[in-house]
């Protein structure tokens, strides 16, 4: 080895034109996608957001994170022999911290992959609702929490994050958001100016939204005329002398409208117009909280209150891990990885939830919107701080959104 | 994996957990 080393004489040879100039381009491809990656316009468009930590960051950054994200989803949904899945799903679990006696089916050879039993059920029951206005929507750990001040989020104690740039704001110089064809899979009814029927289920308008009764025209509340005649029980055979001659929907939503607007609880597309960041009703305060699902956990995700989602929007971006570690480290990990924000409003004002993906669960789904795919490969990547939207209206025309229950499940993490 | 919520809420309102708790869907988050 010393003598080839040494004595080995070195022969250059020119480079034909055709392998320089390829070289230059993928120079040049590389710079593109790095300055892509590291510029991402704040909520002023003026400020940037760029990939800012220690060495570990920045060779993380330099990995194709989307790419090994979908080869680990594709490696993760190969069948396994059944005779291996007993033995391989005990280890993960125990590897993770799984509880197999709540998962349903229990049975571990009916899991076809990894894939499958990551996105396991769990047993009707294992996970009894609290009964307050707000419940953890998935099983994890608490990262942080507070109040959002000045339209900043605050990551790790000094560090913050724009909240515009976490949820989204149409501003000029930006392509306008797509408008996705929707198409959704639950659907809700009226049955009548005070009811409707949301998957099966009767919810009163007014609960729903938190809104109080209507007195009648004798002044009584209406819960108290309600009550002397019957509950609908099935679609389009209640007859109500009260519901204009329009129809009932007409009338449910003027008289919805018209509660809304008496309470102050506006739509949030109509909000958001003109509305500086972070700005809300006087007496009120904008909250969030951030909930880290480790590798073991529960990966569905379930609505953590009774709430009407008006709107989501998909920002295609990286795939970094969102481990505590990486959040300590990484700031803006929220706003650079690949999320789906869904907004909305519940009886206190403005609602939103952000499922955002990492690495090993690049993949949401979100079960209301057969439209969404994310962690896609594409030849031709959206301009960073854009979103792909799409508005829920035609799920409830009263409700002008997709209604949620408490706990009600909404969706979930894949595996790449 | 990764939830945040964002949420407007009267000021009184108050997290029922800890930064670093384990939780489980459907726990208690916060209450007025």
């Amino acid at each position: 080895l010393a003598d080839a080393w040494t004595q080995t004489p070195t022969k250059w040879y020119p480079l034909p034109v055709a392998v320089g100039a390829l070289l230059l381009i993928v120079l040049q491809y590389r710079r593109t996608r790095r300055s892509e990656k590291e510029v991402h316009v704040d909520e002023d468009g003026q400020g940037v957001v760029k990939l800012k930590g220690p060495w570990q960051v920045h060779v993380l950054g330099a990995l194709p994170l989307n790419s090994l994200s979908r080869v680990w989803g594709f490696l993760n949904s190969l069948e396994l022999p059944v005779w291996f899945r007993p033995f391989g799903f005990k280890l993960y679990s125990w590897t993770f911290g799984c509880n197999l006696d709540e998962i349903n089916p229990p049975d571990l050879t009916q899991y076809a992959s990894l894939g499958e039993f990551f996105y396991r059920k769990l047993k009707p029951g294992a996970r009894p609702v609290a009964d307050t206005v707000l419940v953890s929507p998935a099983d994890g750990r608490v990262l942080h929490y507070g109040v959002i001040r000045d339209g900043r989020v605050e990551q790790i104690k000094g560090a913050t994050y724009s909240l515009d740039a976490l949820l989204g704001v149409e501003r000029p110089g930006l392509p306008p958001p797509a408008n996705v064809e929707f198409h959704p899979r639950d659907q809700a009814e009226v049955l009548d100016r005070d009811f409707a029927d949301i998957n099966g289920i009767q919810y009163s308008l007014h609960d729903f939204l938190g809104t109080p009764r209507p007195p009648t025209a004798e002044g009584a509340p209406q819960q108290e005329q309600k009550e002397q005649k019957p509950v609908p029980t099935k679609h389009g055979e209640q007859t109500d002398a009260s519901v204009s001659p329009d129809g009932p929907l007409q009338d449910v939503v003027a008289h919805e409208a018209g509660v809304a607007a008496e309470m102050g609880v506006r739509p949030f597309l109509e909000r958001a117009q003109g509305r500086p960041a972070g700005s809300v009703k006087p007496e009120h305060a904008l909250f969030f909280t951030v909930i880290y699902l480790a590798p073991g956990d529960y990966h569905r995700f379930h609505s953590p209150t009774a709430w009407v989602v008006e709107k989501r929007r998909h920002f295609v971006g990286d795939l970094f891990s969102v481990s505590p570690w990486m959040v300590d480290k990484l700031a803006d990990v929220f706003v650079l990885n690949e999320r789906v924000a869904l907004l909305g409003r519940w009886k206190y004002g403005f609602f939103g939830m952000v499922p955002v993906g990492a690495t090993n669960v690049g993949s949401i789904k979100i079960n209301f919107d057969q439209a969404l795919r994310t962690n896609v490969a594409t030849r031709h990547r959206p301009p960073v701080g854009t979103f792909e939207e799409a508005v829920y209206t035609s799920a409830s025309p009263v409700l002008r959104g997709q209604p949620l229950s408490k706990a009600q499940e909404m969706g979930g993490f894949y595996l790449g | 994996s990764t939830i945040v919520l964002v949420f407007e809420a009267p000021q009184d309102f108050e997290f029922t957990v800890e930064a670093g708790q384990k939780i489980k869907m459907g726990e208690k988050l916060g209450d007025l």
